[in-house]
C-alpha cells in the first residue's frame, strides 16, 4: 500500500509538471 | 446617379466566422478536450467515476468500454499514467485518477 501512494504522489507530480 | 462600387453592398447577414467565437460547447460532450482522444478521456471518465479503493481494472474497463479494443485501452491507460491523471494502485491492472475532484 506504501507503494501505491507512491504511485499516487508521482502521478500528482508528474500532473502538476503538465499543468504549469 | 452612378453606383460607385462595383458590385452592389450586401450587409453582413452572417456573424463574422471564427473570431470572438465564445460559448457553444458547454456541456460535456465527447470531442477530444485538453490534448486527450476520444477514448483516453472516455477512459479517464470512467476510471474517475470508479468509486473501488483499489481502482479500476483494465478487464472492468474493457468491458464498459466494448467497442475499443484492449490494446487501444491499454494505450490510453498509458497515456493518461505518463500525464498524471491516472496511477496504478494493487497491480499494473488498476487505476485510480489523481484528479478526481
Amino acid at each position: 500500500l506504501e507503494r501505491i501512494r507512491r504511485n499516487k504522489e508521482a502521478a500528482l507530480q508528474r500532473l502538476a509538471e503538465r499543468n504549469v | 446617379r452612378k453606383n460607385l462600387m462595383g458590385a452592389p453592398r450586401m450587409p453582413p447577414s452572417f456573424p463574422a466566422a471564427g473570431l470572438g467565437d465564445t460559448g457553444g460547447y458547454g456541456g460535456g460532450g465527447s470531442l477530444p478536450v485538453n490534448g486527450l482522444t476520444a477514448h483516453q478521456s472516455q477512459v479517464l471518465n470512467l476510471i474517475k467515476n470508479c468509486p473501488d479503493a483499489e481502482g479500476m481494472s483494465l478487464q472492468e474497463l474493457k468491458f464498459q468500454l466494448h467497442n475499443i479494443s484492449m490494446a487501444t485501452i491499454k494505450q490510453a491507460v498509458e497515456f493518461l499514467s505518463s500525464e498524471g491523471h491516472i496511477y496504478s494502485t494493487v497491480d499494473d491492472d488498476h487505476y485510480k485518477s489523481t484528479d478526481a475532484e
